[in-house]
């Protein structure tokens, strides 16, 4: 995020990081109990899903708080649309986690954007660990940014026609350089409704980080919301680990077994 | 409840725990 500040603790509570080989590369959101919003082109490339973790709960990247919680991914599911229409369209990407995700004030889910979301006089928050300079330098503290949001067609001149499709938004501050970044990708931009927050946007490309003409373009939610709970609601939960035999039946039957086998060379 | 905190800020959350709520807290 450029242009951005820390964020509290219990603030951003949806927030996620997703780690890939031990190391943040993307943001992600929490949408149920089971599952984390993200981007798409963050599990591309053959990605191999045993190498990725994710953390909620989470301010400070090296510091795990008393509310941080750490998953294994179980699946992920790519919209079959990701790079047909655009290089990065269709960038949205559910992850089902291994184990469910224990709520409390700092783990919270956030709203899925209706269909029908009017855009139009909203307050909108766009959060991440990513680049906080246009040099690349980091920040392990969460960055929260206020962003405006830019007509559809405004931002299809300032991209091109082609560039900027019905499932895409964009948001920025020209004036200020508030931005999101490299790192940013799968984090979520929500916007306050009536006390409610609701995501409206995942963090998904721009024309660098810093170019004052050209702001971060969003993956629209809205246009994915059914997409989104057709897959919550229809895929099953991951299958849970037996539980392993308690120590005193353990030894119990170990006892058995080492006298019948004692028995059997009488 | 397993949430360590004071009595005064304990929430029940059940699994159907309502989105886009942040937690407030009472002055």
């Amino acid at each position: 995020i450029l242009g951005g500040v820390d964020a509290l603790e219990t603030k951003w509570p949806w927030q996620a990081s997703v780690h890939y080989a031990g190391f943040h590369i993307c943001g992600g959101s929490i949408v149920d109990e089971y599952w984390i919003l993200s981007a798409a082109h963050c599990f591309d490339r053959n990605k191999n899903i045993k190498a990725f973790d994710i953390y909620v709960g989470l301010v400070d990247l090296k510091v795990a708080g008393n509310h941080t919680q750490w998953f294994e991914v179980n699946r992920v599911i790519i919209h079959p649309t990701y790079g047909l229409y655009h290089p990065i369209g269709g960038d949205i990407a559910l992850v089902q986690l291994k184990t469910r995700i224990v709520f409390s004030d700092s783990v919270l889910p956030i709203c899925i954007a209706p269909p029908d979301l009017t855009l139009s006089n909203l307050s909108c928050w766009a959060t991440g660990w990513g680049y906080i300079s246009r040099q690349g330098d980091t920040s392990n503290k969460l960055q929260e940014v206020r962003l405006p949001l830019i007509p559809w067609q405004l931002c299809q001149l300032l991209y091109g026609q082609t560039d900027i499709l019905p499932d895409m938004l964009c948001a920025g501050n020209f004036r200020n350089m508030k931005t999101a970044c490299e790192g940013d990708s799968g984090g979520p931009l929500v916007c306050e409704f009536d006390r409610t927050w609701v995501q409206i946007g995942i963090v998904s490309w721009g024309q660098g980080c810093a170019y004052p003409m050209y702001p971060t373009v969003f993956a629209r939610v809205s246009f994915f919301s059914k997409w989104i709970h057709h897959h919550i609601e229809n895929t099953p939960l991951p299958l849970q680990p037996l539980p392993a035999l308690s120590s005193t039946l353990g030894a119990i039957i170990s006892v058995l077994m080492t006298s019948l086998a004692v028995l059997s060379m009488l | 409840t397993a949430h360590r905190h004071p009595a005064s800020e304990e929430v029940a959350f059940s699994r159907d725990v309502a989105c886009g709520q942040r937690h407030v807290q009472g002055k």
